[in-house]
């Protein structure tokens, strides 16, 4: 469960593209 | 070298272009190892050195011929960080250090502009976990703390982020903010921050920062607008 990685890196690129704010 | 060399290196308060070279080395090992190195880099204390360092690098001041040398090392060990948190055990471990996310706040420095974006952007990221603790709250807190000891409006450091030249840190401040907003669920509170912000001046600048073209930075003016248009309509 502890494995993943990339986490940061996916918020990142999801915060830059906008994608993280489409939720609505 | 071993997590564990790492640890004893940083245990040996090593200072300057030492230090340097060590956390820059750090850094390709946090990227590059398997999570289980990070894992024990994290357990032997790695987490704990590195937020001491900065804690202590950030305390001192430079001295004029030392070639930003500390600068360099804080930012390093932001980058450290960044690379450390990028699997669930290091993010949780950071997130769970009383100390982790005061000092990421206490690195939002606009005379340090390189570092400032590394800076924001992380604490966008933090802002947006899905986790039941509302860490967007706690980065809030941190950032009005921070304000509070300096005597300043909450919001100035990232307005003055949005001053400088560049382009890669005004989208970094954007980012911030709009990722602090997008998470509070009060639509009262979003319009209150919205607002404090405009009153500090951001209305106003985003007049001309909207003139650059630049597809990063633009996608955050979208965002903000965009939010800004659906609370009305929802108030």
């Amino acid at each position: 469960d502890g494995d993943e990685t990339g986490i940061m890196d996916g918020l990142l690129e999801a915060l830059q593209s906008g994608a993280a704010f489409r939720r609505k | 070298k071993s997590a564990l060399v790492y640890i004893q290196e940083l245990k040996a308060d090593l200072k300057d272009t030492q230090l340097l070279s060590c956390l820059e080395s750090l850094r390709v090992s946090l990227n590059n190892n398997p999570v289980s190195w990070v894992q024990t880099f994290g357990d032997g204390d790695g987490l704990d050195l590195l937020l001491k360092f900065l804690r202590k690098l950030q305390d001192e001041r430079e001295e004029p011929l030392n070639g930003g040398i500390g600068v360099k090392c804080q930012h390093e060990i932001i980058r450290c960080l960044k690379a450390f948190m990028n699997n669930k055990h290091g993010l949780k471990a950071m997130l769970m250090s009383a100390e982790g996310i005061p000092l990421l706040v206490r690195s939002i420095n606009p005379d340090v502009q390189h570092m400032m974006v590394d800076v924001v952007r992380l604490l966008s990221a933090i802002c947006i976990l899905d986790h039941p603790d509302n860490i967007h709250e706690r980065v809030l807190e941190c950032i009005t703390e921070q304000a509070e000891e300096h005597d300043i409006e909450r919001f100035q450091p990232l307005l003055s982020g949005m001053q400088k030249n560049s382009i890669t840190l005004k989208a970094g401040c954007m980012q911030l903010i709009n990722a602090l907003i997008s998470r509070v669920e009060e639509l009262d509170f979003r319009i209150h921050l919205r607002s404090e912000l405009s009153r500090l001046g951001l209305r106003d600048m985003l007049k001309d920062v909207r003139a650059i073209e630049n597809e990063e930075l633009k996608v955050q003016l979208q965002v903000f607008d965009e939010q800004a248009d659906e609370d009305t309509e929802d108030l």
